[in-house]
């Protein structure tokens, strides 16, 4: 009876990813491996292309007049404006994942203040879990996956652009080669944002407590549908500990365009996320 | 609370979308 409550939870939880996460895994490697009867994604990969793509970028919020303002302004403000629109996808892929957040059962009957503790540390950490499935050695998908940027194109903008994506690159490249699927995944997000240690939490113990549950599905789940992959539950874990250092870099990273970039305007939501997280 | 004026109110909204 306890493992079919916990296999009841794991689809729970992958229900509410498929419901709240717009691009998944399996549609991102479809993609990539070029198995969709989709087109293909329009490839980024220099100056030219990045201002034909901006178009496609923005094709949801950006009027005709300020587009051709775009078309006309200096190589120097596309960078700010790529980054711009990451920043307007990244708040509402955190409205994304504080839906899937609601969703973990128990999560909601938590303090209201450690609820907020959990998404303020958490939610860097699964955008860079969630970013991984879409990217390959060579770039990565954007824009719902309409749009492949290459790598190298992102190692060629000035700094510090060009030092914002690498770390991801390099984490994904090993995150992926433990082949979760979709199902994997959800379960992860949620060990994750429930977890116990982030500071200024009120009252640990019914975190830990979910936690605990959330784990025991995923060890279930991993065990079954990975049989051969030799101690995956332990290596999958191992993965939190590189992403604090990712974050910790990321913020600090954002810390130096705001110094450094006079026109850089952080997201108030991502300025909330940022501000005393490390 | 104040700090976190935004992320309190996605918490709290269920389904209506939140001006972002």
């Amino acid at each position: 009876p306890e493992s079919a409550d916990l296999r009841a939870l794991a689809r729970h939880l992958y229900e509410s990813y498929l419901k709240y996460f717009p691009l998944t895994k399996a549609k991102a490697r479809a993609i990539l491996s070029g198995k969709t009867s989709d087109s293909a994604p329009f490839v980024i990969h220099d100056m030219k292309s990045l201002l034909e793509g901006e178009q496609m970028i923005n094709s949801r919020q950006m009027p005709a007049q300020e587009l051709r303002r775009a078309e006309m302004s200096v190589m120097h403000e596309v960078e700010l404006r790529f980054f711009h629109s990451c920043q307007s996808r990244s708040a509402e892929a955190v409205s994304e994942v504080t839906e899937f957040a609601k969703s973990i059962p128990g999560f909601v009957s938590l303090d209201l203040n450690d609820q907020v503790t959990l998404l303020k540390y958490g939610v860097i950490e699964v955008l860079i879990i969630m970013i991984a499935p879409l990217m390959n050695k060579d770039g990565t998908l954007i824009s719902y996956g309409q749009i492949f940027m290459t790598r190298e194109f992102l190692k060629s903008l000035r700094k510090p652009f060009c030092e914002m994506m690498e770390p991801k690159f390099e984490f994904s490249v090993r995150f992926n080669a433990l082949e979760l699927d979709d199902s994997d995944m959800a379960l992860f997000l949620a060990v994750i944002i429930l977890s116990g240690d982030r500071p200024g939490l009120l009252n640990v113990k019914p975190i830990e407590d979910l936690q605990e549950t959330v784990l025991h599905a995923l060890e279930l789940q991993l065990k079954t549908s990975h049989p051969d992959s030799l101690q995956l539950f332990a290596k999958v874990l191992q993965k939190m500990t590189d992403l604090r250092q990712l974050v910790t870099d990321h913020v600090q990273l954002i810390q130096l365009l705001k110094e450094t970039e006079v026109d850089w305007c952080l997201h108030p939501l991502l300025q909330e996320i940022m501000r005393d997280l490390y | 609370k104040e700090k976190h004026k935004i992320l309190h109110r996605l918490l709290q909204n269920s389904s209506s979308p939140v001006d972002l």
